[in-house]
């Protein structure tokens, strides 16, 4: 769970340094 | 749920509680320029959207700089003779139902003024949904290089010109408190990769 978290959130910040993201809390 | 917002905000990422908000916010970042800060500008022909537009804005910190005295006299020479007097030109700007004639430019004119003194704008009016208008629009937010945000009155008969505004760069909303939460989220963000740089 920890190495699938601190994957997103390095992907998320490669991410939006380009452009917005935007995520769904549903 | 309060670590999952840290880490979202940590990184930049917007976060849409429900389908609308989703929606709303995928409207907001087709716009093509990010608002600066959180001034926010209002320009309506209707005194009701004003309010709420502005109760919303101070809701989701947003703040309505009252105009400069130049700036007022500037929108003041601009509309006298155009709508009656008794308009507050300090912002929100009350256009209070302006002739159809020259309606797109009257608009343009006026947003135009109102975004030498805030970083982001939204429109509320009754404008005709022509292809002037629409390049009114884009022409405006291409050359001031801000975001328009609009609103219009009688969102429920304009469905089709809402969508086709949003895609041409000016995102469209069906009522004020909408556009004003999505404005709010496009500050957030520009003020993080401000930050990044």
């Amino acid at each position: 769970g920890l190495k699938y978290a601190s994957d997103f959130l390095e992907l998320a910040k490669r991410a939006t340094r380009k452009k917005p993201v935007i995520v769904w809390k549903g | 749920n309060t670590i999952f917002e840290a880490a979202m905000k940590q990184c930049g990422v917007s976060i849409a509680y429900n389908i609308e908000e989703l929606i709303d916010l995928m409207a907001a970042f087709t716009c093509p320029c990010l608002p600066k800060g959180n001034k926010l500008g209002i320009l309506a022909e209707s005194g009701g959207g004003a309010v709420a537009g502005a109760d919303s804005a101070f809701e989701f910190g947003l703040d309505i700089p009252v105009l400069s005295k130049a700036r007022q006299q500037e929108l003041t020479d601009r509309l006298k003779g155009v709508i009656p007097p008794f308009s507050a030109p300090k912002n929100p700007i009350d256009l209070v139902w302006p002739p159809m004639e020259n309606r797109v430019k009257i608009l343009v004119d006026c947003a135009e003024i109102l975004l030498k003194e805030v970083d982001s704008l939204i429109i509320m009016d009754y404008a005709v949904f022509n292809s002037d208008y629409v390049k009114g629009m884009q022409d405006l937010q291409n050359r001031v290089r801000k975001p328009v945000f609009l609103a219009p009155c009688f969102p429920a008969k304009r469905q089709a010109e809402l969508a086709k505004l949003t895609l041409k760069g000016v995102p469209s909303f069906t009522i004020p408190e909408r556009a004003v939460k999505a404005m709010a989220t496009a500050v957030k963000y520009s003020q993080y990769v401000q930050s990044i740089k």
